[in-house]
């Protein structure tokens, strides 16, 4: 028992500064708007795009950051964040909004924020969805009271799936799971004694973080073949190497 | 066969060092 609280704290030693993040990728976009010209400038949506294709550069650095994840070749690395990237953007989302996002506003990496009416009065049918639906699951969370500790183990549990086809070191990703699905318990029995489930509670939030993810490729997909993403991104790499 | 994600490849296995 006295080993879990150890190995969370090494797990949250790859966790990124939220304001560095939002540093990254803030000069990123203001890097790209100020090599366009006055005419040229960009749309929400292609920023959006951006900004998610930022965090997901943050997100393989991540990965890449944790003394687990290295102990795996790079192929089998290779295969698990391909496989898992919408989920980890989905749950990297709703982190933040359960940790600074206000009543009715969504939060973004930079920083800004955009109130949820406006969204669904402006976008389509599907992005709405995509939104009310995070929203719901963000409600979910925050009334779960979902700490930085189990935040990082669902991110691991995300990340350490041993059902993704191709994945050569099966065993040690099957014991990476193991290993924090048991410190997520614990840790939840040892802080909220007073919740008795929490633990379930916060492991059927997964299938619906992978459900949004789905619908979130898929739209993505959507708005690619229309031509609207924009080239050379690791998240059209990403949506192109899972769809070929 | 499935297509290689270069970018990603490259992400993962440049060298932090140089």
């Amino acid at each position: 028992a006295t080993l879990a609280p150890n190995f969370l704290n090494q797990l949250l030693e790859s966790e990124q500064d939220e304001g560095q993040v939002c540093s990254k990728v803030l000069a990123s976009l203001q890097r790209e708007q100020a090599s366009r010209g006055k005419h040229d400038r960009l749309n929400t949506f292609t920023i959006m795009c951006k900004m998610a294709d930022q965090t997901l550069f943050g997100l393989v650095e991540w990965a890449r950051n944790s003394t687990l994840f290295k102990e795996l070749k790079v192929e089998d690395q290779m295969v698990l964040l391909q496989s898992c990237w919408s989920e980890l953007l989905v749950l990297d989302h709703l982190c933040r909004q359960v940790t600074y996002g206000k009543q009715g506003c969504i939060y973004l990496v930079t920083g800004q924020q955009i109130e949820v009416s406006t969204i669904i009065s402006q976008a389509g049918v599907t992005l709405s969805s995509l939104v009310s639906r995070a929203q719901d699951l963000v409600s979910k969370l925050k009334a779960l009271h979902l700490d930085r500790h189990e935040f990082v183990c669902l991110k691991y549990l995300v990340l350490f799936n041993p059902d993704v086809k191709s994945v050569q070191n099966r065993r040690q990703v099957e014991q990476t799971q193991e290993r924090v699905n048991r410190a997520l318990m614990e840790h939840t029995q040892q802080t909220h004694q007073g919740h008795s489930d929490k633990f379930g509670q916060l492991l059927l939030r997964l299938p619906e973080v992978r459900s949004i993810s789905l619908q979130v490729e898929e739209y993505l997909f959507q708005r690619h073949l229309q031509g609207d993403l924009p080239c050379n991104s690791l998240l059209t790499e990403m949506l192109h190497t899972k769809r070929s | 066969k499935k297509k290689d994600n270069a970018l990603l490849r490259y992400l993962l296995d440049k060298d932090d060092t140089v």
